[in-house]
């Protein structure tokens, strides 16, 4: 998925 | 990780940092929205669903964990302890923060990026988090002496944003597929929400005045 990366933000 | 998101998750600590030091050590909430508080707490509890699924860093579970922590101790305090919640400023803190949440979890049931209960949530903790900051900006503007620690608190908050932009910038040239509309729409909107604030903050810092918002 495109997000999966991103989750890694808090 | 880059040194605009580090940065920014150092403004957002510092920002609870100086909440719990003036509600801790002073006994103090003066200034302070419970609403914004308690829809900070919603949106932790929200996002970090995944805590004990997803592993990412030892730091990002620390941070999560922190954040959790420190934003149900603060609705604690300001509801329940003794001392603390005689400071709080009940008749000024009027914004009815329920109206929010409504929306933004309809919003998060349309726009999503992907359509099941996490990223529901994650998508639903971002745009209430945008506008979680509004019973606040709203309560400083009724308060009359704005306390430095409390002027401190929203600042850190908003550069936090500030910073978050600069790290998005920075992560859509360096990492391939960077492209997330959601939290970047989002986070741009709440960050706009803080521009009054820091016109009126650096002006006072700048001329060395208290500092005042506006009706």
């Amino acid at each position: 998925s495109s997000g999966t990366n991103f989750k890694d933000e808090l | 990780m880059n040194a605009f998101r580090l940065a920014g998750d150092m403004t957002h600590l510092l920002s609870v940092v100086v909440l719990l030091l003036k509600i801790h050590t002073i006994k103090s909430c003066a200034g302070i929205s419970l609403k914004t508080q308690e829809l900070y707490a919603l949106v932790f509890a929200a996002r970090y669903l995944d805590l004990f699924i997803h592993f990412i860093s030892l730091y990002n579970t620390v941070m999560k964990l922190v954040f959790l922590a420190s934003s149900f101790s603060i609705v604690w305090y300001m509801r329940r302890h003794k001392i603390v919640r005689r400071t709080y400023d009940k008749d000024h803190d009027t914004f009815r923060h329920h109206f929010l949440v409504l929306p933004c979890l309809a919003l998060a049931l349309l726009i999503n990026e992907r359509f099941t209960f996490r990223e529901v949530m994650w998508a639903f903790s971002i745009y209430l988090e945008a506008v979680a900051i509004l019973p606040q900006l709203v309560l400083l503007q009724r308060t009359r002496n704005i306390d430095n620690l409390t002027g401190q608190y929203v600042f850190f908050l908003g550069a936090y944003r500030v910073l978050y932009i600069l790290n998005w910038i920075y992560r859509y040239f360096t990492e391939p597929h960077f492209v997330h509309w959601i939290s970047w729409v989002a986070g741009i909107v709440q960050t706009l929400l803080y521009a009054d604030f820091f016109y009126y903050y650096i002006m006072s810092w700048k001329n060395n005045v208290k500092l005042e918002l506006p009706a």
